[in-house]
């Protein structure tokens, strides 16, 4: 039952690889083990891994062990640092990430909040694609502005504030999207 | 397993005694701005045992409690119930259901119970975590905070990935 | 020419007032002015103002000055602490804020880079109401994937990444906002 | 006054020398997500003197240096020009018009021009000062950052009313 670090970062990392694929098409994703560096801002690049810290012990047996390193490198273009894409690039990437996870190790269920308010049309398509494609294996909550998240719903919950100041809820299946509105 | 309902009672906008009912597949929450759908997905963290009050956009614990609005009086306490479906045998448990239930007071006393016992909140994080939901709760992701994943630093990267071991 | 920011204050004051009549009907913002604290996270609420500080020199002529504190009260609902505000209503009242400036000291020109995502409909339709108000006074460059944003351009411009990896711009007018697309 | 146009050339993604012209009134920029919309948006920032890498979502400074692409060498130098009209004077010089340009190299020095004068990056920041673009050029508000006048310290909004008076 217990499964180890090592296995769940190598299943996180192929399948983080494959969602890569489907959400930058032509595009390439790399997750890596690197030694933690206590100075490290979080951004992935090479020059990180050019200055070791000493003040902490390193090696993936160490207290809080080898940190992971994300990098994506969209279609056409060179692959540079992570604080330099763009919001919808990086929303994506997160999602890659997220997904990745779950097809390694997935969760009962996940709460999604407006986590596709940066992809435009094409990219909310492939992120929606991913909701449909796993609908199945695990339960979706997403909350949404988009008219294109609500039309994969199974059911729609419509929460408004009511005259009193206080929230309301009405559920509804998705035949009633209209009467949602 | 899945959430299969969440109630709530006194937290935040949800003053009244709301219930949510939900089923496999996929759910979609709308609604205007500030009519109450990331205080659902607060809710949900909360009942976890989020401790951290910045990560549910308050500044102390008793802002969770619904302090009144132009037409209804302020609660005295905030509760909040989520019901998890688990015929699969997820949860580490004998039950086919589990119920998880947090309750705060102005005071800012927090109570824990499962399955309608007293409970710590180490019991609940345990059995949130025996599903992979772990401190970093990664299963949530709130409203703006979907860049985190990308701009956090590869120890908590690190920490997702060990939860889910 | 010189203007004292007691003056600047003011006015600001007096305009993001009205806006937020404009962006929330029925609601109430308030500026005010407050000692300064180091200690103060940059949320405003009653709780900050019970514990001064000692450590820096108060009142307004003092290095640093008083701090601009903002409140917002949407309609029905009781004024509390900003950070609980929703997604929506931050931006709502940023917007507020950015306006009252604007009509106390406009400057020349605006660059909003997607600062409408969080709006729902209502509110995105508030927004856009204030730029189309204004947009003789001053210069608005929206960068925007909301189709009614680029309803209201008299001029809209087209960025596209080229098979080579490289940024390009096609410019239209709006009769070809069809094309744009 | 108003923005007439902006040329970059080696910024970012704007490898090409290309020019945006623009009106008095409403401009709208659309384009699919990584396209370069919001590196326009920095390239005014950067043009008008910003000293922060953060401000512009790189870690250094050269980092504004287009770096390369699949089908194109990468630049060895990154230039914007920003060009106002001045025909209402707002700006606090002669000309009808003002062109600032800036420029920086692979080896990080920064070069700036105001009507094509060599000029320092004081000389920048006091131009934009006079028509209330002061330090905190709170007169662009880049992506993700709408929420910083609510999130932010009171004495940063003051900052703001201090560089409009
Ligand atoms: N303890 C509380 N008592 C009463 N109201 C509260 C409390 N905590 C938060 N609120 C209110 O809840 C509202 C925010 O709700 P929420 O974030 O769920 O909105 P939302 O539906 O997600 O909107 P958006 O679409 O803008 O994201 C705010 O108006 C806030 O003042
Ligand atoms: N120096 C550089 N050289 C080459 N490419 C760069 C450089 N700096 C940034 N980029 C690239 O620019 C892209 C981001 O562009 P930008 O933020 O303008 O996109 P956008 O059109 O605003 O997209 P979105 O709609 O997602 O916000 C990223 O892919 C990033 O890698
Ligand atoms: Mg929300
Ligand atoms: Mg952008």
């Amino acid at each position: 039952i217990e499964t180890t670090f090592a296995e769940v970062f190598e299943a996180t990392r192929g399948h983080f690889e494959d969602m890569v694929q489907v959400l930058f098409p032509g595009g390439k994703g790399v997750l890596r083990l690197v030694e933690p560096d206590p100075d490290e801002a979080g951004v992935a690049s090479e020059a990180d891994d050019e200055e070791p810290s000493d003040e902490e012990p390193r090696g993936p047996g160490s207290r809080g062990g080898a940190g992971i390193v994300l990098e994506i490198k969209p279609p056409r273009k060179a692959p540079r640092s992570m604080s330099l894409l763009s919001g919808g690039e990086k929303a994506l990437a997160a999602i890659a990430f997220l997904f990745g996870l779950f097809l390694a190790r997935p969760c009962p269920f996940y709460v999604l909040d407006e986590v596709e308010a940066a992809l435009d049309d094409l990219n909310l398509g492939r992120f929606l694609s991913l909701v449909r494609r796993y609908q199945d294996r695990t339960q979706f909550i997403v909350i949404t502005h988009q008219r294109r998240t609500m039309e994969i719903a199974d059911r729609l919950y419509g929460v408004a504030m009511d005259a009193d100041g206080t929230s309301r809820v009405l559920s509804r299946r998705l035949t009633s999207l209209q009467e949602a509105e | 397993a899945f959430l299969s309902a969440i109630r709530m009672k006194g937290f935040k906008t949800f003053a009244r005694s709301t219930e949510l009912l939900f089923e496999r597949g996929v759910s979609v929450i709308i609604g205007p701005n500030g009519s109450g759908k990331s205080n659902i997905s607060d809710a949900v963290l909360w009942a976890l045992g989020e401790q951290s009050p910045t990560s549910i956009r308050g500044r102390t614990m008793q802002d969770v409690i619904f302090s009144g609005s132009d037409g209804q009086r302020s609660a005295a306490v905030a509760e909040v119930t989520l019901l998890f479906d688990n015929s699969s045998g997820v949860f580490p448990m004998e039950y086919g259901e589990i119920e998880i239930t947090r309750r705060v007071a102005r005071d800012g006393a927090s109570e824990y119970r499962i399955n309608g016992a007293a409970s710590r909140l180490l019991d609940v994080q345990d059995l949130a975590a025996a599903v992979g939901l772990g401190r970093e709760m990664h299963s949530v992701i709130s409203q703006g905070k979907v860049d985190e994943l990308v701009n956090s630093t590869p120890a908590t990267r690190r920490a997702l990935v060990e939860d889910a071991a």
